[in-house]
């Protein structure tokens, strides 16, 4: 398996410690994040670290896709175009392979099979750049929006940041995977639906151990109050690794090349 | 007395949260957030709010100067303009009246006496906008920057993260409050370096009662801990609060009068 995810968000929002979590290893160290004065003048960089995990005795090669810079400037404004330009990048580098006359028998995937959208935890309801980003992105990717840092929230906040969010998905008519699909079996469907009555997923991320009744566990502890990532009742971190990383990875690397690929594709033939 | 302080900072940093757990009652309402489809043309308003307090029999009238808008559009530049405008406006209003043939016997202070500057938790180190705004407002205004809902952060990030701060304010040269004074008795002097340490103060705000050890206290309750704002062991809420409402109120307001508004005086009087 070739799985490529570009991770979208604010710098500070745990973006490399989750990617890290969900892959259990040090995949990514923190990117050295710029100071404010080397930040002048700069825009979305575009920084692909690549992986090789086994799970299940699987070999799975993974690129992460890390996008610093993006929302981080005083003016943001296109900070979302050198996004764009990656992902159909991606797919024009792959129809070029495949029309060449001497068709490479196996062709690397480099096309972006999952966007981690990461949306900040104090806000009431997406902002302009969300907005914006969101519309974009959906548009060309499977998009996998996620409430970072939840553990800022009480639950009860966490449940109306969410409500406010799924209303604001459906109003702004973006194309949040997983998509419908009338050949999907019950059960399949059944799942789908649960999902979206998730997404976006409320997550914490963590690569520290920490020790909860005796336990050693991955979490955040502080002087209040301990959190386990791996427990369901307190985030959404173990829904989102299986929906990334089991149930839905194939589906994701094959909507992008029947749906997302196809389209760019047919746009590209007929011009 | 008449106390004005200026709130800046991101939606959603709990800014209307804290100005009414500083003032023990529901002061502000937090406004209305803007949906993203309004957002758009918009910049940074002024709302200027009037309360009034009774602390230990003294009758307080606090303005409170909220801006919403501020840091929330896709492209924040001059997103401090209207701050700055309005801040130099109080003082062009006082010098008017103060120049006036008949003097009013008593003028109503509406300067800014200190702004309460919030930091998100989720930086590693301020950010662009973070720079030019801390430049500008500590050059003719009080600031006093804090850390927002530092409960997301644990106590070794907190450390790190101040450690960070207080190294840009120094090597950005700003000016924070409380400042350098030879007048100062060494009781005052010691107070305000042991304030100066900890600044910026590390908070938590919560309008909520919630019940710990069988005591009701104002706090945030989450499945996986329980934060006592009170409590000095876990957030620096109580060190704000005595320093803003006790300690430094008097001095706040004085030092408005002898060192910003001079300045500005003495400009206008020059040109
Ligand atoms: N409260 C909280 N902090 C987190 C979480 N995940 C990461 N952090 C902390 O947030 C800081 C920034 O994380 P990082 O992964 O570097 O963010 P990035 O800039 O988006 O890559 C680090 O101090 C992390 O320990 C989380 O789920 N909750
Ligand atoms: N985790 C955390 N949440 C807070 C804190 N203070 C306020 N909040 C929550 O953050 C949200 C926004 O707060 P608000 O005061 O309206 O923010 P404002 O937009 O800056 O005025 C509300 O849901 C508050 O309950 C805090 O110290 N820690």
């Amino acid at each position: 398996f070739q799985f490529n995810v570009m991770v979208v968000g604010r710098s500070g929002l745990g973006k490399s410690t989750l990617v890290n979590t969900l892959f259990s290893s040090n995949l990514t160290r923190s990117n050295g994040r710029h100071s404010a004065a080397e930040a002048i003048e700069k825009t979305t960089e575009i920084k692909v670290s690549s992986h090789v995990l086994m799970e299940n005795n699987v070999k799975l090669n993974i690129n992460v896709i890390d996008t610093p810079g993006f929302g981080d400037q005083i003016n943001n404004e296109k900070c979302w175009e050198p996004l764009v330009k990656y992902i159909k990048e991606q797919h024009s580098q792959y129809l070029r392979k495949e029309l060449t006359a001497q068709r490479e028998r196996f062709i690397v995937d480099t096309r972006v099979h999952c966007i981690l959208y990461f949306i900040s935890p104090h806000i009431k309801d997406l902002n302009e750049l969300d907005v914006v980003c969101l519309k974009k992105l959906s548009e060309i990717a499977n998009v996998v929006p996620v409430i970072a840092k939840s553990d800022s929230l009480t639950l009860d906040e966490r449940s109306e940041l969410k409500k406010n969010l799924q209303n604001s998905f459906s109003k702004y008519n973006f194309n949040i995977y997983p998509y419908d699909n009338d050949e999907l079996y019950d059960d399949e469907r059944q799942l789908n639906e649960d999902i979206k009555s998730l997404i976006p997923f409320a997550i914490v991320g963590s690569e520290k151990e920490i020790v909860i009744n005796g336990e050693s566990v991955r979490g955040r502890k502080t002087r209040w109050g301990a959190i386990n990532v791996e427990d369901v009742s307190q985030c959404e971190f173990v829904f989102l690794r299986d929906f990334l990383t089991r149930t839905h990875l194939q589906d994701l690397i094959e909507t992008t090349s029947l749906v997302h690929y196809e389209s760019f594709r047919s746009k590209q033939l007929i011009a």
